[in-house]
């Protein structure tokens, strides 16, 4: 079918054809059919159910195009350190994949805490395949330095991931069904990209099948300042200074699995002369 | 003499060896979901494995006997070049669900060749 004559140029094609004609003038259905059959063959091996075909939409992570340089070898570790990544070496060390998921953008604003910033957020696991059984997952945030005045206690954060619980509609509002995943103490002086452990939910999620009801990301302020208020830390795509590179800088998940072929991810080391 | 020289270079290229394969991902129209990498080396093994076999062809037992046969008796044939060591290359893509993927796919480059 249509979709499926990329896979060899239209001068392989025709190659195909010169050939199939001096073996005997086999129909020309038949390398149509052996072009599928190829194509679904490759396909079968990536683990793929059919060919991917991109939207125009898609968004390629900068995490998941450094990791990969990282991985290969690509990229020497002091390269990337510029960037602020570090190579998540014990969760890759268990797996042989890792996926990241952007948010469904059903961002809601938990109603009932005024006082700071609190969202859910729904992250669609259902492409994770069944065979492929998630070890660690991780939620990363960017956060942004805030220009602040000569009162530096002031700038403390507190990021707190809740797991939630119960679906919003089946308690009162402002009150979330939630479990502390993971929480840190963060200073609004730096801009760079905070790592959260967020395997037990998707542990739960994914081997246990238990239902989604997403996490919730809490931002508060040690001190009840409203200056910097919902400025430090992309959790919204609405922010007082903009949303225009918001692609690359919204919250991130990223699972670490295996799917039981070959093995995990070892990285490949340039050799140095 | 440089004869014999020639002679002898042109046998040893003939003997069971790695070859250059590398694969192109736009050659095959898959570069708009296969992020990186464009296209990798994966090599492949051809060439005679001659009686009696070289010590670096990493032949198995078998393949040793095998090649013993066939030099007394050509119906049986000469034991074949294959990969004897693979290893894995990692590719970051776009899945069918537009999600992004990095995965390693084991034994997708031939390190090796030998007689077996």
């Amino acid at each position: 079918g249509a979709s499926h004559a990329s896979l060899i140029p239209e001068t392989g094609k025709k190659k195909v054809a010169e050939i199939q004609g001096h073996a005997g003038g086999r129909r020309s259905g038949q390398s149509h059919e052996l072009l599928r059959d190829f194509e679904a063959t490759l396909l079968q091996m990536f683990g793929l159910r059919r060919r991917p075909q991109p939207s125009k939409s898609a968004v390629i992570p900068d995490y998941m195009r450094d990791l990969y340089r990282l991985q290969s070898g690509e990229e020497e570790e002091e390269q990337i350190h510029s960037t602020g990544l570090e190579y998540p070496e014990r969760p890759a060390s268990r797996a042989n994949t890792v996926r990241s998921f952007h948010h469904e953008e059903h961002l809601e604003n938990i109603p009932g805490t005024s006082e700071n910033s609190a969202f859910r957020f729904l992250f669609n696991l259902s492409s994770i395949p069944e065979n492929e059984v998630i070890s660690s997952a991780e939620l990363r945030l960017f956060r942004e330095q805030v220009d602040q005045g000569p009162d530096w206690e002031r700038g403390f954060h507190r990021i707190n991931i809740y797991e939630v619980m119960k679906p919003p509609a089946e308690v009162v509002p402002g009150h979330l069904i939630t479990r502390l995943l993971d929480t840190r103490l963060v200073h609004h002086n730096v801009t760079r990209w905070e790592t959260f452990d967020v395997s037990p939910a998707v542990l739960r999620w994914t081997r246990e099948k238990q239902p989604n009801y997403g996490l919730a990301i809490e931002v508060t302020h040690l001190h009840q300042t409203r200056t910097h208020q919902g400025q430090h830390v992309r959790i919204s795509r609405s922010l007082p200074q903009g949303s225009g590179n918001w692609a690359q800088l919204r919250p991130l998940l990223v699972t670490f699995g295996h799917d039981g072929r070959g093995h995990a991810l070892t990285r490949r080391r340039r050799a140095k002369r | 003499s440089p004869k014999h020289h020639s002679q002898r270079a042109r046998k040893k290229n003939k003997n069971c060896r790695r070859h250059s394969l590398y694969v192109d991902f736009s050659d095959v129209g898959w570069n708009d979901w296969i992020v990186a990498p464009p296209g990798y080396q994966a090599f492949y093994c051809h060439g005679d494995c001659p009686f009696p076999l070289a010590d670096h062809l990493n032949s198995t037992n078998h393949a040793i006997v095998q090649t013993l046969v066939n030099s007394v008796n050509s119906s049986i044939p000469k034991a074949c070049c294959v990969p004897t060591e693979l290893s894995a290359i990692s590719m970051l893509y776009l899945d069918e669900y537009d999600k992004v993927v990095l995965k390693n796919y084991q034994e997708m480059v031939v390190e090796g060749c030998g007689c077996r």
